[in-house]
């Protein structure tokens, strides 16, 4: 059941 | 279910500093609970392999407001704590990763806390931290811009 976080990144427009 | 200390002691147990890697590495997974020690194959730049334990996941970090779940790879060589982890960011396919000063076009991580390594003052759990407050003030990796769906890919 817990696969873990999802990975995320800030956008790029920065 | 977390990895327990038995089963870590078993995937550890070609350590050299066997124990002293284990109660590290227990003590990273108690506090950033989304890495987790997986055992797998690493491939030194010479070809050789080796079956080692890294630690794989994502850890929080805050950047402009925002907390982003940045994955990591950490391989601890079997020399652990004598030598550091060999460190490496993880981006999905959604991802680029942004090479500078601490990371690579492989996603591999440079930071002067794994070159200046030295045990006993050097450990995982202040590495990870380390990381996190330099990934905050400059994320390793981005999300791709959306490109539009028409736009076929392009192939030299």
């Amino acid at each position: 059941l817990n696969g873990g976080t999802i990975p995320t990144a800030p956008p790029s427009h920065t | 279910m977390a990895v327990s200390k038995s089963q870590l002691k078993k995937m550890m147990s070609k350590y050299k500093y066997r124990d002293l890697t284990v109660r590290q590495t227990v003590s990273v997974i108690a506090m950033y609970k989304d890495l987790k020690p997986v055992l797998d194959s690493y491939v030194f730049s010479d070809g050789s392999s080796r079956e080692l334990v890294n630690l794989t996941g994502t850890i929080p970090v805050r950047y402009r407001g925002n907390t982003y779940n940045i994955a990591i790879c950490l391989w601890l060589l079997d020399t652990y704590p004598y030598n550091p982890p060999v460190c490496f960011v993880k981006p999905t396919s959604s991802m680029t990763i942004k090479t500078g000063k601490h990371v690579d076009a492989n996603g591999k991580i440079y930071l002067p806390y794994l070159h200046d390594w030295k045990h006993p003052r050097s450990e995982l759990l202040e590495l990870i931290q380390i990381m996190i407050v330099i990934f905050g003030g400059e994320p390793p990796v981005f999300s791709r811009p959306t490109v539009s769906a028409s736009y076929p890919p392009y192939t030299a």
